[in-house]
């Protein structure tokens, strides 16, 4: 079903967000 | 009444992966439907309905508001259900069945685990409480 959330791992944040909260 | 959803500005270009995922323009407004721990959050963009992943998304009203719980350094016991193999300098690469404990539950669905010495993201859908006991 649609409400089933893919099974794979979400993507990482985009590296300037990861920059920003380290 | 209404039901009234939170609403989200989408911080980078997300190609979908997935026929129920949704792919998404920098700039783009959604409203969330559900949120998933596993970094997968279900929404609405214009007429689409899919998933995304939470960390291209931060709060329309308060961007610079924490949602997120604060970090249990003390650690809660989780084993882990698949391996997976860090694809950044900042991830922790694990087999599977081993048991780590998770410090801090982030909304994107990349825990901060401790293993030994080592901490480091890990994806929290790999990972299940060690105190549940699962069906036989």
């Amino acid at each position: 079903s649609i409400k089933q959330p893919p099974q794979n791992p979400p993507p990482r944040p985009p590296a300037e967000m990861r920059r920003k909260r380290a | 009444g209404p039901i009234v959803l939170d609403t989200y500005r989408v911080i980078g270009d997300f190609e979908k992966t997935s026929k129920h995922e949704i792919t998404l323009q920098t700039g783009d407004l959604v409203e969330i439907v559900e949120k998933s721990t596993n970094g997968w959050w279900f929404c609405q963009c214009d007429t689409s309905l899919g998933w995304v992943p939470a960390s291209y998304l931060e709060p329309l009203d308060a961007p610079e508001e924490p949602e997120e719980a604060e970090p249990n350094y003390a650690g809660e016991l989780y084993v882990t259900t698949m391996a997976y193999k860090a694809e950044l300098e900042d991830e922790l690469s694990l087999e599977v069945d081993e048991e780590v404990e998770v410090i801090h539950k982030l909304l994107d669905g990349w825990w901060e685990v401790r293993k030994g010495d080592e901490t480091g993201h890990f994806p929290s859908m790999f990972l299940k409480s060690a105190g549940r006991k699962e069906p036989a």
